[in-house]
Protein backbone atom coordinates (compact mmCIF):
# COMPACT_ATOMS: atom_id res chain seq x y z
CA UNK A 1 0.00 0.00 0.00
CA UNK A 2 3.30 2.28 0.91
CA UNK A 3 4.72 1.34 -2.33
CA UNK A 4 1.65 1.85 -4.53
CA UNK A 5 1.08 5.52 -2.62
CA UNK A 6 4.85 6.21 -3.51
CA UNK A 7 4.28 5.23 -7.21
CA UNK A 8 1.13 8.12 -7.43
CA UNK A 9 3.08 10.66 -5.03
CA UNK A 10 5.83 10.27 -8.22
CA UNK A 11 3.56 10.64 -10.41
CA UNK A 12 1.78 13.28 -9.18
CA UNK A 13 5.00 15.26 -8.92
CA UNK A 14 5.94 14.61 -12.26
CA UNK A 15 3.08 15.85 -13.59
CA UNK A 16 3.18 19.10 -11.26
CA UNK A 17 6.14 19.92 -12.53
CA UNK A 18 5.08 19.59 -16.39
CA UNK A 19 1.66 21.51 -15.66
CA UNK A 20 2.37 24.24 -12.65
CA UNK B 1 36.86 12.61 -24.28
CA UNK B 2 37.58 10.26 -21.11
CA UNK B 3 38.11 7.09 -20.48
CA UNK B 4 35.08 4.92 -19.80
CA UNK B 5 35.88 2.58 -16.87
CA UNK B 6 33.86 -0.82 -16.66
CA UNK B 7 31.64 0.32 -13.82
CA UNK B 8 31.32 3.67 -16.70
CA UNK B 9 32.49 6.08 -14.00
CA UNK B 10 33.70 8.90 -16.15
CA UNK B 11 37.65 9.72 -15.85
CA UNK B 12 38.39 13.07 -17.43
CA UNK B 13 41.42 13.14 -19.32
CA UNK B 14 44.46 14.38 -17.63
CA UNK B 15 45.35 18.11 -17.91
CA UNK B 16 48.62 20.16 -17.93
CA UNK B 17 48.78 21.09 -14.17
CA UNK B 18 52.18 22.38 -13.73
CA UNK B 19 54.08 23.08 -16.60
CA UNK B 20 57.73 22.78 -16.89
CA UNK B 21 58.57 26.21 -17.17
CA UNK B 22 57.30 26.97 -13.96
CA UNK B 23 58.21 23.58 -12.33
CA UNK B 24 61.82 23.62 -12.85
CA UNK B 25 61.83 21.03 -15.30
CA UNK B 26 59.43 19.26 -13.70
CA UNK B 27 55.71 18.98 -15.64
CA UNK B 28 52.48 17.59 -14.46
CA UNK B 29 49.68 16.23 -16.24
CA UNK B 30 46.56 14.67 -13.68
CA UNK B 31 43.19 13.77 -13.21
CA UNK B 32 41.05 12.64 -11.03
CA UNK B 33 39.05 9.16 -10.58
CA UNK B 34 37.36 7.12 -8.40
CA UNK B 35 37.73 3.35 -8.24
CA UNK B 36 36.19 1.29 -5.84
CA UNK B 37 35.04 3.78 -3.54
CA UNK B 38 38.37 5.57 -3.48
CA UNK B 39 39.49 8.57 -5.08
CA UNK B 40 42.56 8.62 -6.67
CA UNK B 41 44.91 11.71 -8.16
CA UNK B 42 46.42 10.21 -11.10
CA UNK B 43 49.50 11.80 -12.43
CA UNK B 44 52.13 11.51 -14.84
CA UNK B 45 55.30 13.43 -14.13
CA UNK B 46 58.03 14.28 -16.83
CA UNK B 47 61.54 15.32 -16.38
CA UNK B 48 62.18 17.67 -18.62
CA UNK B 49 64.87 19.37 -16.36
CA UNK B 50 68.82 18.24 -16.98
CA UNK B 51 69.48 16.56 -13.49
CA UNK B 52 67.76 14.18 -11.73
CA UNK B 53 64.89 14.32 -9.49
CA UNK B 54 64.60 12.90 -6.28
CA UNK B 55 63.14 13.31 -2.91
CA UNK B 56 59.06 13.81 -4.11
CA UNK B 57 56.48 14.63 -1.52
CA UNK B 58 52.83 16.27 -2.33
CA UNK B 59 50.37 18.50 0.14
CA UNK B 60 47.36 20.19 -0.58
CA UNK B 61 45.94 23.36 0.80
CA UNK B 62 42.83 23.08 3.20
CA UNK B 63 39.59 22.70 0.77
CA UNK B 64 35.99 22.82 0.39
CA UNK B 65 35.43 18.65 1.67
CA UNK B 66 38.47 18.32 3.03
CA UNK B 67 40.24 16.37 0.46
CA UNK B 68 43.89 14.88 1.10
CA UNK B 69 46.20 12.52 0.59
CA UNK B 70 45.65 9.68 2.30
CA UNK B 71 49.62 8.25 2.73
CA UNK B 72 53.04 9.51 0.76
CA UNK B 73 53.18 10.46 -2.82
CA UNK B 74 54.94 7.21 -4.06
CA UNK B 75 57.49 8.14 -6.72
CA UNK B 76 60.37 5.59 -7.40
CA UNK B 77 63.32 8.11 -7.70
CA UNK B 78 65.34 9.35 -9.44
CA UNK B 79 63.26 10.61 -11.94
CA UNK B 80 65.84 10.28 -14.72
CA UNK B 81 65.98 13.17 -17.10
CA UNK B 82 63.29 12.58 -19.57
CA UNK B 83 61.68 10.22 -17.55
CA UNK B 84 57.97 9.94 -17.49
CA UNK B 85 56.08 7.83 -14.80
CA UNK B 86 52.48 7.67 -13.70
CA UNK B 87 51.84 8.23 -10.41
CA UNK B 88 48.27 7.21 -8.90
CA UNK B 89 47.88 9.45 -5.50
CA UNK B 90 44.60 7.55 -2.98
CA UNK B 91 42.84 10.54 -1.10
CA UNK B 92 40.60 10.49 1.62
CA UNK B 93 38.14 13.01 2.97
CA UNK B 94 39.57 13.82 6.64
CA UNK B 95 41.64 16.92 5.85
CA UNK B 96 40.89 20.34 6.92
CA UNK B 97 37.74 22.18 5.45
CA UNK B 98 37.89 25.82 3.88
CA UNK B 99 35.53 27.06 1.43
CA UNK B 100 36.82 27.36 -2.13
CA UNK B 101 36.21 29.50 -5.28
CA UNK B 102 35.29 27.56 -7.18
CA UNK B 103 34.16 25.24 -4.64
CA UNK B 104 36.02 22.40 -6.52
CA UNK B 105 39.24 24.06 -6.91
CA UNK B 106 42.30 22.54 -5.14
CA UNK B 107 45.42 23.83 -4.56
CA UNK B 108 48.26 21.91 -4.04
CA UNK B 109 52.10 22.09 -3.98
CA UNK B 110 54.51 19.18 -4.72
CA UNK B 111 57.77 19.31 -3.19
CA UNK B 112 61.21 17.41 -5.15
CA UNK B 113 65.06 17.78 -4.48
CA UNK B 114 64.61 21.25 -6.30
CA UNK B 115 62.43 22.87 -5.10
CA UNK B 116 58.38 23.43 -4.04
CA UNK B 117 56.08 24.09 -6.84
CA UNK B 118 52.46 25.16 -6.12
CA UNK B 119 49.39 24.45 -8.80
CA UNK B 120 45.94 24.59 -8.75
CA UNK B 121 43.37 22.04 -10.32
CA UNK B 122 40.00 21.50 -10.48
CA UNK B 123 38.50 17.78 -9.33
CA UNK B 124 34.88 16.98 -10.67
CA UNK B 125 32.53 16.95 -7.94
CA UNK B 126 30.93 13.26 -8.91
CA UNK B 127 34.65 12.54 -7.38
CA UNK B 128 32.78 12.44 -4.25
CA UNK B 129 29.29 10.68 -4.86
CA UNK B 130 29.11 7.97 -2.88
CA UNK B 131 28.17 4.26 -3.60
CA UNK B 132 25.27 4.16 -1.26
CA UNK B 133 23.67 7.35 -2.68
CA UNK B 134 20.54 6.11 -3.52
CA UNK B 135 17.98 7.66 -1.45
CA UNK B 136 15.03 6.42 -0.01
CA UNK B 137 11.78 7.23 -2.36
CA UNK B 138 9.52 8.22 0.70
CA UNK B 139 12.50 10.02 1.93
CA UNK B 140 12.97 11.52 -1.52
CA UNK B 141 9.60 12.87 -2.13
CA UNK B 142 9.82 14.17 1.57
CA UNK B 143 12.99 16.36 0.91
CA UNK B 144 12.30 17.17 -1.90
CA UNK B 145 9.07 18.93 -0.90
CA UNK B 146 11.01 19.99 2.01
CA UNK B 147 13.67 21.94 -0.06
CA UNK B 148 12.69 25.55 -0.25
CA UNK B 149 12.51 25.97 -4.49
CA UNK B 150 14.86 29.65 -3.74
CA UNK B 151 17.43 26.37 -3.71
CA UNK B 152 16.44 25.40 -6.62
CA UNK B 153 18.63 25.48 -9.84
CA UNK B 154 18.06 24.33 -13.44
CA UNK B 155 19.93 24.21 -16.00
CA UNK B 156 19.98 22.98 -19.95
CA UNK B 157 22.16 20.17 -21.47
CA UNK B 158 22.41 20.66 -25.31
CA UNK B 159 23.60 18.33 -28.02
CA UNK B 160 22.94 15.10 -25.99
CA UNK B 161 21.30 11.91 -28.06
CA UNK B 162 20.67 9.75 -25.25
CA UNK B 163 17.59 8.54 -24.74
CA UNK B 164 16.54 8.44 -20.73
CA UNK B 165 17.25 4.72 -19.67
CA UNK B 166 20.76 5.23 -21.75
CA UNK B 167 21.20 8.32 -19.60
CA UNK B 168 20.36 7.10 -16.62
CA UNK B 169 22.81 4.17 -16.68
CA UNK B 170 25.73 6.21 -17.36
CA UNK B 171 25.00 8.55 -14.76
CA UNK B 172 24.54 5.55 -12.07
CA UNK B 173 28.58 4.61 -13.32
CA UNK B 174 29.01 7.70 -11.37
CA UNK B 175 26.91 7.33 -8.76
CA UNK B 176 23.80 9.19 -9.58
CA UNK B 177 21.19 6.90 -8.80
CA UNK B 178 17.48 7.38 -10.80
CA UNK B 179 14.74 6.71 -7.72
CA UNK B 180 11.65 7.20 -10.18
CA UNK B 181 10.99 7.72 -13.64
CA UNK B 182 7.91 9.14 -14.90
CA UNK B 183 6.56 10.28 -18.56
CA UNK B 184 4.44 13.46 -18.84
CA UNK B 185 3.33 14.86 -22.37
CA UNK B 186 6.39 12.91 -24.19
CA UNK B 187 8.82 13.92 -21.74
CA UNK B 188 10.51 11.64 -19.63
CA UNK B 189 11.05 12.61 -16.17
CA UNK B 190 14.30 10.77 -13.91
CA UNK B 191 14.18 11.52 -10.15
CA UNK B 192 17.41 11.28 -9.15
CA UNK B 193 19.55 11.23 -5.64
CA UNK B 194 23.33 11.61 -5.11
CA UNK B 195 25.03 11.73 -1.90
CA UNK B 196 28.64 13.32 -0.75
CA UNK B 197 31.73 12.22 0.90
CA UNK B 198 30.59 14.71 3.51
CA UNK B 199 26.64 13.53 3.89
CA UNK B 200 25.31 16.46 1.50
CA UNK B 201 22.67 15.12 -0.74
CA UNK B 202 21.48 16.23 -3.83
CA UNK B 203 18.47 15.40 -5.56
CA UNK B 204 17.28 16.01 -9.36
CA UNK B 205 15.11 15.72 -12.14
CA UNK B 206 15.95 15.32 -14.90
CA UNK B 207 13.75 15.70 -18.13
CA UNK B 208 14.47 14.49 -21.54
CA UNK B 209 12.21 15.11 -23.91
CA UNK B 210 11.66 12.73 -26.72
CA UNK B 211 13.34 13.38 -29.91
CA UNK B 212 15.07 16.79 -28.95
CA UNK B 213 18.77 16.79 -27.91
CA UNK B 214 18.44 19.63 -25.41
CA UNK B 215 18.00 18.55 -21.26
CA UNK B 216 16.59 20.04 -18.26
CA UNK B 217 18.27 19.33 -14.89
CA UNK B 218 16.61 20.62 -11.95
CA UNK B 219 18.71 20.32 -8.68
CA UNK B 220 17.13 20.70 -4.90
CA UNK B 221 19.54 20.47 -2.66
CA UNK B 222 20.41 22.35 1.02
CA UNK B 223 23.86 23.31 0.14
CA UNK B 224 22.59 24.79 -2.98
CA UNK B 225 26.31 26.02 -3.58
CA UNK B 226 27.02 22.76 -5.22
CA UNK B 227 24.54 22.78 -7.87
CA UNK B 228 26.73 24.26 -10.29
CA UNK B 229 29.26 21.01 -9.77
CA UNK B 230 27.05 19.07 -10.11
CA UNK B 231 25.50 20.23 -12.91
CA UNK B 232 28.86 20.02 -14.65
CA UNK B 233 28.98 16.61 -13.52
CA UNK B 234 25.77 15.52 -15.59
CA UNK B 235 27.38 17.63 -18.37
CA UNK B 236 30.44 15.59 -18.37
CA UNK B 237 28.92 12.20 -18.10
CA UNK B 238 26.01 12.78 -20.57
CA UNK B 239 28.28 13.93 -23.04
CA UNK B 240 31.23 11.36 -22.72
Amino acid sequence: ELEDGLDEAFSRLAESRTNP
Amino acid sequence: GGVGMPMGTFVPPKTLWLPAMKGKGLEIMGTFARRAGVIQMEMTLTNKAMSVMTDFAIQFNRNSFGLAPAGPLQVPTPLSPNQTIDVSLPLNNGGPVMKMEPLNNLQVAVKNNIDVFYFSCQYPISMLFVEDGKMDRQVFLATWKDIPNENEAQFQINDCHLNSDAASNKLQGSNVFTIAKRTVEGQDMLYQSMKLTNGICVLTELRVQTGSPTYTVSLKCRAAEVSQCVFQCYEAALKN
